[in-house]
C-alpha cells in the first residue's frame, strides 16, 4: 500500500492512498495479475454509513469486510490503513486471544471502525490509534482540518512511533509524508522501493502544486502503482469528500 | 524496457480518471440492527464475495499447508463468537444474506491478523 498526505501553501490537506493486497496469493501467469487482487476488485465499494438519518463517515470498503481501511469523517479527519509486516505479527496477538483468551486487546481493522463511528475529531482519532492495545503491529495514516495536522502512526501491538507534518523544527517542516508499508526511519528494500519514486515526485511537483490531482497522479506512478494495486482513494476531510477508483497496471509493470 | 525500483517516471496526466473507473457508493444504516446491516450490499455483491473466499481458502491452504489451515479453520468459530459487539453479530447477517458460511466469513474478516506475517 501506499498512502500520501499533503499540504498546500494555504494549509489545506489532501489524503490518497493506494490499497495493494494478493502477494504471493496465486500468480495468473498468463494474465500477469495477483488472483486475489483480481476478485478484490468487483467487491470494492463505497459505503456511506449512516447515523439518524446523516452521514456519519464515509469508507472505501471490500464488501463483506465489516472493518475499515480507508474513511474521511466530515469536518473532522481522514483515515487509511497500511499493512506493517513484521515476524511476530498478527498471529502472536491471534494465538493469545484463541489460546488465552486474551480479549483486552483490539483487531486492527475493528478498532478503525470504532474511531471512525467515535472520535470527535483528529487528536481523539490520533490518541486513540496511538495506545490501544493490538493484535497486530499496523501503519495508521491520520489527516485532519488544521494545517499541520498530518501524522503517520507506526504501531506494534503495545508501542507507536509518530510521524507528523510538524515533528521537526519550524524551519524545517514537512509538507507531506509518504508511507509505504515500511518504518520511516529505515530505507525501504531496493526490491520494494515505492517511496523514492513517491518522494520524488511530489518534489518535483512542489507544495504550490499540492492537489488531490497531484496525489492521484504520484499514486499512479509506477511502481507506486503496481499489480498488487486494487484501488486508489482520495480524500479530503473539510469537504469530506471521499472518491475510490478501481485500478490496473497495463504491462510493463512491477509485480509488487 | 526496465520497470519497478530500476526506472520510473512521474506520471502527470493520469488525473482526472475516468468515471467508468469510480468504485458504486451503499448505505450501512447504523441504526439497523447488526445483523440486517449488510443485507442490501450481500443481495448484489454475495456470489462474487464466495467466489473471493472459496479461491482465499484455497489459497491459504496452499501456502501454509494443512497442520496450520486445519488450526486456524477449527478455532474459527471460537474467534467469531468472541469479537466484541457488533462484529459477531454483522458477520452472522453477511453469512446469512450471502450464503456463505460463518468461519469462512470470519476468516475474510481477521485476514490481516492471521496473515501479517
Amino acid at each position: 500500500c501506499t498512502s500520501i498526505i499533503a499540504q498546500d501553501p494555504e494549509g489545506h490537506l489532501y489524503h490518497g492512498r493506494n490499497l495493494d493486497t494478493g502477494l504471493f496469493l496465486g500468480w495468473d501467469a498468463k494474465n500477469h495479475t495477483w488472483k486475489v487482487a483480481e476478485k478484490l476488485r468487483p467487491l470494492t465499494v463505497q459505503l456511506d454509513w449512516k447515523k439518524n438519518g446523516t452521514t456519519l463517515f464515509r469508507s472505501i470498503n471490500f464488501a463483506g469486510y465489516v472493518g475499515v481501511l480507508t474513511a474521511v469523517k466530515k469536518d473532522k479527519f481522514t483515515f487509511s490503513l497500511d499493512k506493517r509486516f513484521a515476524l511476530n505479527g498478527g498471529y502472536m496477538g491471534l494465538l493469545e486471544w484463541i489460546l488465552f483468551n486474551d480479549y483486552k486487546q483490539s483487531w486492527v481493522a475493528f478498532l478503525t471502525r470504532e474511531v471512525m463511528e467515535e472520535a470527535a475529531n483528529y487528536d481523539e482519532a490520533q490518541a486513540k490509534l496511538s495506545k490501544t492495545r493490538l493484535l497486530a503491529p499496523v501503519y495508521f495514516i491520520l489527516g485532519g482540518i488544521k494545517p499541520y495536522q498530518g501524522c503517520v502512526i507506526t504501531r506494534d501491538r503495545d508501542n507507536f512511533n509518530m510521524l507528523s507534518l510538524d515533528s521537526k523544527s519550524i524551519d524545517s517542516k514537512l509538507w507531506f509524508l509518504v508511507q509505504t508499508n515500511y518504518d520511516h526511519w529505515k530505507t525501504p528494500p531496493f526490491f520494494d522501493d515505492r517511496r523514492t519514486p513517491a518522494t520524488k515526485c511530489l518534489n518535483q511537483a512542489g507544495q504550490k502544486n499540492a492537489s488531490l490531482g497531484l496525489i492521484y497522479n504520484v499514486l499512479s506512478t509506477k511502481p507506486v502503482l503496481n499489480k498488487e494495486t486494487v484501488y486508489t482513494s482520495l480524500m479530503e476531510a473539510t469537504s469530506g469528500q471521499l472518491q475510490g477508483w478501481i485500478r490496473s497496471c497495463p504491462d510493463p509493470c512491477w509485480p509488487w | 524496457v526496465l520497470v519497478g525500483p530500476f526506472y520510473w517516471k512521474c506520471e502527470k496526466t493520469a488525473y482526472p480518471p475516468a468515471e467508468s473507473d469510480l468504485v458504486p457508493t451503499f448505505e450501512v444504516d447504523l441504526d439497523l440492527p447488526p445483523l440486517q446491516r449488510w443485507a442490501p450490499l450481500m443481495r448484489v455483491k454475495g456470489p462474487k464475495l464466495i467466489t473471493l473466499v472459496d479461491d482465499v481458502k484455497e489459497l491459504i491452504h496452499s501456502v501454509v499447508g494443512e497442520k496450520i489451515f486445519n488450526t486456524i479453520m477449527s478455532n474459527l468459530p471460537k474467534v467469531a463468537t468472541s469479537l466484541p459487539y457488533p462484529f459477531y453479530e454483522e458477520m452472522v447477517g453477511i453469512a446469512t444474506f450471502s450464503g456463505m458460511p460463518l468461519s469462512l466469513v470470519t476468516l475474510y474478516n481477521i485476514f490481516y491478523e492471521a496473515f501479517t506475517l
